[in-house]
């Protein structure tokens, strides 16, 4: 599949 | 694969401070780095989501207390997410979130 992560990630 | 639409409203534990107790991505195309939305990443246990139980890892999240994050960059989903479980978040004890699940083939 043609998805990556964009490296940002936050806790909510 | 067809994906199927959820509505979950997620109690927050009284002082609320403690958020959802959910750790979201944002995920873009490997071709041309368009943003492709924001993701569940990780749901801390014992924490509102996972008490919850209904939220899983890879739900796509659509919509944070009424609001849509569709059509909007990744950043601003976040930005988004982010505001409404602040302010709103604790004033009604609960978020609610829409989320699209990828339905497996049967």
């Amino acid at each position: 599949r043609n998805l990556e992560e964009d490296g940002t990630v936050i806790t909510l | 694969g067809t994906r199927e639409f959820l509505t979950f409203e997620i109690p927050l534990s009284d002082s609320g401070s403690a958020g959802l107790g959910v750790s979201v991505k944002g995920n873009r195309s490997k071709e041309n780095h368009a943003d492709l939305g924001i993701f569940v990443k990780s749901i801390i246990h014992g924490g509102a989501a996972c008490e919850d139980g209904r939220l899983r890892i890879n739900d796509q999240l659509i919509a944070v207390n009424g609001e849509s994050l569709l059509g909007k960059t990744n950043q601003d989903a976040m930005e988004t997410l982010r505001k409404s479980m602040s302010t709103e978040g604790n004033k009604r004890g609960m978020i609610q979130l829409i989320v699209a699940r990828r339905v497996a083939k049967r």
